[in-house]
């Protein structure tokens, strides 16, 4: 799964 | 959160926003590709699922929802409001030529086989190639607008300022995501033509030709 790291971009 | 990746946001809106005031104000959308924006309206909607599923801070709630209802109204103009001023001629590019193998590459190649996360690749890959749509139209036409130019200019240079952020992340960091890096890359390099002739053609000029 992509990480939430990823996730907070835009 | 780096300043490239700020800088890149800001312009990612500064874009949205200069295409949404340019088609009010001139009461026109001529020049404008309806399907470029009905991919990244597809784009936003099948990314920020998760604006249903967890919070992650105000700043990324409100720009997501900013994004969306930009994209949005931005169609609804271009096909509802402003219908009669729209190059539906010209605007010709087959979009299922991108959805479909699209679609397919985030059945095969994401990180986790799951609903949300294989809609969160589709909009990682689709929004990479969703501005075809757009440069085809104007390399059809053979011009665009100044204001239009400015847009795309602000949207290439958001994915840019991603890539730098994501360098930056990289170094000190240690972090990186495949996905979205190559599809950055190839996003930018879609505009890499476009910003040589923005540079070097566009000051100065009310419209930009592009040779085709």
């Amino acid at each position: 799964e992509a990480t939430d790291s990823i996730k907070d971009e835009l | 959160m780096n300043i490239f990746r700020l800088t890149g946001d800001l312009s990612h809106l500064a874009a949205i926003i200069i295409l949404l005031l340019k088609i009010w104000k001139t009461r026109s959308c001529a020049g404008i590709s309806g399907k470029s924006q009905i991919l990244f309206a597809l784009v936003f909607t099948s990314r920020y699922l998760d604006l249903l599923t967890s919070f992650i801070s105000l700043y990324n709630t409100t720009m997501k929802v900013i994004y969306i209802g930009c994209a949005y109204a931005t169609v609804y103009l271009i096909y509802a409001k402003f219908k009669a001023t729209y190059d539906g001629n010209h605007d010709t590019f087959r979009v299922e030529f991108l959805v479909v193998p699209v679609g397919g590459l985030a059945f095969l190649v994401n990180h986790d086989f799951s609903p949300l996360e294989i809609l969160w690749t589709f909009s990682i890959y689709l929004e990479s190639v969703a501005i075809l749509p757009q440069l085809f139209m104007i390399s059809k036409t053979g011009e665009a607008e100044t204001i239009t130019t400015h847009y795309l200019f602000f949207l290439g240079l958001y994915r840019a300022l991603y890539l730098i952020n994501w360098i930056w992340r990289f170094y000190f960091e240690g972090f990186f995501d495949m996905i979205a890096i190559v599809a950055g890359v190839v996003q930018t390099i879609l505009y890499c033509d476009f910003f040589y002739l923005y540079v070097t053609k566009g000051e100065g000029r009310s419209q930009l030709s592009i040779p085709t």
